[in-house]
């Protein structure tokens, strides 16, 4: 799975996810990418979400926003990532990773399982990691 | 307002000579999306960009690249969302489209409705001129070895792409 979060210079924000979806799959099997909430999300007065990962334990709990449910809460986008995250891996041991970015230009790429391959562009800087604490 | 875009090329256990081809691709994104926001372009352009730049690298598992079925078919989903209006386009099972996530793009501005799936997506992309590639250009023999090694007895598909917890 591939994704990407964005914030233009007039504070709006967008997602895009795609994916071949999980190895071996079924015929006819339709994971969380084509669905709102759950392979991405994204609403100016909030945020924008594209997670990649397990697509069943993903739906489960509507990843994204979720996501998004935690930061309207307060939650800057890494605490509400991680948040989101752990509370997946408690109810159903879902691995994923996601990237978020806030209406501001905060924003965030965690993830809890091995690796995650990301990067992150902003201000002239560019940002990048694989494994845990790149 | 600071622009900022950011990428992902999927989570999950990344071999090790994949790793470097993923970080580069993955840079390579994050830049001309980045480039196209300096430019004063709209973040639902930019995205586009970005992942469509990621379908066409066989490094990550996406358009060119992606992992294959049961039956060693394609069948991908691509969603697109633009938070000024909340308006959404996606496709599932679809078939020999070679960047998935423009023909999202194309059903949340060109139809009434959120999600095209299988076949009603491939003639939604006909109608619209987006044109069919061979299947046979979206797989890499990375793919094929994948698909051959999960189909022995007692493997774990969803252990081998996620890996265990990290």
């Amino acid at each position: 799975t591939v994704g990407a979060v964005a914030v233009d210079s007039e504070g709006n924000v967008a997602c895009a996810t795609s994916t071949g979806g999980m190895l071996n799959k079924m015929e006819g099997r339709v994971g969380d990418t084509p669905c709102v909430g759950c392979g991405g999300y994204a609403d100016n007065l909030l945020g924008a979400v594209s997670p990649t990962g397990h697509g069943e334990a993903i739906m489960k709990v509507t990843l994204s926003r979720l996501i998004l449910f935690y930061m309207e809460q307060g939650k800057t986008a890494a605490d509400a990532s991680d948040q989101a995250l752990a509370y997946m891996w408690e109810r159903v041991q879902g691995l994923a990773g996601v990237v978020v970015v806030d209406p501001r230009g905060g924003w965030a790429a965690r993830f809890n399982s091995l690796q995650m391959a990301w990067a992150a562009a902003q201000n002239g800087q560019l940002h990048y990691g694989l494994g845990k604490g790149e | 307002m600071l622009p900022v875009l950011v990428v992902h090329g999927g989570a999950g256990n990344v071999p090790r000579q994949r790793a470097e081809l993923s970080c580069a691709g993955v840079r390579e994104a994050a830049r001309a999306g980045y480039a196209l926001l300096q430019s004063g372009r709209s973040a639902m352009d930019a995205v586009v960009e970005a992942v469509t730049l990621l379908e066409n690298n066989p490094a990550f598992n996406a358009g060119c690249g992606s992992v294959l079925n049961e039956h060693g078919g394609v069948e991908m989903d691509a969603l697109v969302m633009d938070g000024r209006t909340l308006a959404s386009g996606a496709v599932s099972a679809v078939r020999r489209i070679a960047n998935p996530v423009q023909l999202a793009r194309l059903v949340m501005e060109k139809t009434q409705h959120l999600c095209l799936t299988a076949e009603g997506a491939s003639k939604f992309a006909r109608a619209v001129g987006v044109p069919e590639v061979p299947e046979e250009t979206l797989i890499t023999d990375y793919a094929r070895k994948r698909w051959q090694r999960n189909l022995q007895p007692g493997s774990n598909p969803v252990e081998c792409q996620m890996g265990k917890m990290g």
